[in-house]
């Protein structure tokens, strides 16, 4: 049994990192994309990073799949793996382009820049 | 037509997704590829194309459609957009006729061979720079000249404006609805259309096209003809897109099929191990 500190955090045990989301700044120039995208040159894409154990806490939006999953991992470690941290919200984002004719292309991305993320 | 420009106190919720732009002095986003650039490179033949420049009304659009997004308006609901997600735009490339007398009729000559037809055309239209004149004409054609544009080698009309040849009017964009002559031209490779002035009201002369600010000799590359063609594509990976549009061999720049031939044969290895 771990006991909580004042923070809610517990003692004796380094605490892993909860799954959540985190900065990615994508570079197209960096990537050598610059040669084809005219803007955005670069933009914050975030990622999702950290683990999924129990309990899992409900802002994650688990899946009934992944709470029993979870619910497995914590009673038998070796049975299954902890559900996946993954982007469970993306959205658009606009890119100015130059496509294969050299014509000058306004496009909307979908799934380009992580808003939430959660376990799957 | 009004510049629509990211302030940097545009810091909304979704601020911090926002795309470090440079600025130029004048704060207008100094886009990278502004200047025509990489003139040779990755083409051994030496032939380069030279790199389109962006036109002021795509980077509009961009700039628009950028602020929408980062205040969470999906910027397909704007009207303007047509409820597209893809807005490809063709630089005139027609020439004009060098011959003193009067112009009557202009072609507008387009590559459209680029649109696919699995893409939703949802609008298109002609966007016609129309110069000021430098000096007031000393006989204008009398009355209202109507302009009218049809496909090439057509009768059908596809759209008309009313201009006052004697009213001096501001440098601006003239834009023609030609929805209806792009849907009827596929498969996509070509599109011709023509601009002709059919004369005034009654038994009046015909109008020059020249005199009316449609003449092309003089122009800068911003004030070409545009064809801005709007289309829903379907969702796409990012990656099966890149091949598409990038069948050159500048293709294999960052795309995922560039792994050192080392990394390749790991991956072997551990494939087989798998």
């Amino acid at each position: 049994t771990a006991f909580a500190n004042r923070h809610g955090k517990r003692h004796g045990k380094k605490s892993r990192l909860r799954c959540s989301k985190k900065p990615l700044h994508v570079n197209f120039k960096e990537l050598g994309w610059d040669d084809w995208i005219i803007a955005p040159l670069e933009y914050e894409a975030y990622h999702c990073e950290g683990v999924c154990d129990f309990p899992l806490r409900s802002h994650l939006e688990p899946t009934n799949h992944a709470i029993i999953q979870t619910l497995m991992n914590s009673m038998d470690p070796s049975s299954t793996p902890p559900s996946c941290c993954v982007p469970t919200k993306l959205t658009p984002i606009s890119i100015l382009y130059i496509d294969a004719g050299n014509n000058v292309v306004y496009k909307q991305y979908e799934d380009m820049v992580v808003e939430s993320c959660g376990c799957r | 037509f009004q510049l629509a420009s990211i302030g940097s106190s545009t810091k909304g919720p979704r601020s911090r997704r926002e795309a470090k732009v440079a600025r130029s002095p004048r704060g207008i986003p100094a886009l990278a590829s502004h200047q025509p650039r990489l003139p040779q490179e990755a083409q051994p033949g030496g032939k380069a194309q030279q790199r389109a420049e962006p036109h002021e009304y795509m980077l509009s659009l961009y700039r628009t459609y950028s602020i929408a997004e980062k205040l969470g308006i999906n910027a397909s609901f704007f009207q303007s957009s047509k409820s597209a997600n893809t807005i490809t735009s063709f630089v005139d490339r027609g020439r004009d006729d060098l011959s003193p007398a009067p112009l009557r009729r202009q072609k507008y000559l387009f590559d459209v061979s680029t649109l696919s037809d699995k893409e939703e055309l949802v609008g298109a239209e002609l966007r016609l720079f129309r110069k000021a004149p430098g000096h007031r004409l000393s006989q204008p054609p009398p009355g209202l000249s109507s302009m009218q544009l049809f496909p090439c080698l057509s009768p059908r009309l596809l759209d008309a404006r009313t201009l006052d040849p004697r009213e001096a009017p501001p440098a601006g964009w003239e834009v023609f609805d030609v929805w209806q002559g792009l849907q009827q031209q596929q498969p996509w490779k070509q599109l011709c259309l023509e601009l002709r002035a059919p004369g005034g009201r009654g038994q009046q002369p015909l109008p020059d096209l020249r005199s009316l600010g449609f003449g092309r000799r003089g122009r800068a590359q911003q004030e070409k003809a545009l064809l801005v063609v709007f289309t829903r594509s379907p969702r796409k990976n990012l990656f099966a897109e890149l091949r598409e549009e990038r069948g050159s061999p500048r293709e294999e720049r960052g795309s995922p099929q560039r792994v050192p031939q080392e990394t390749q044969q790991q991956f072997k290895t551990r494939r087989k191990r798998r």
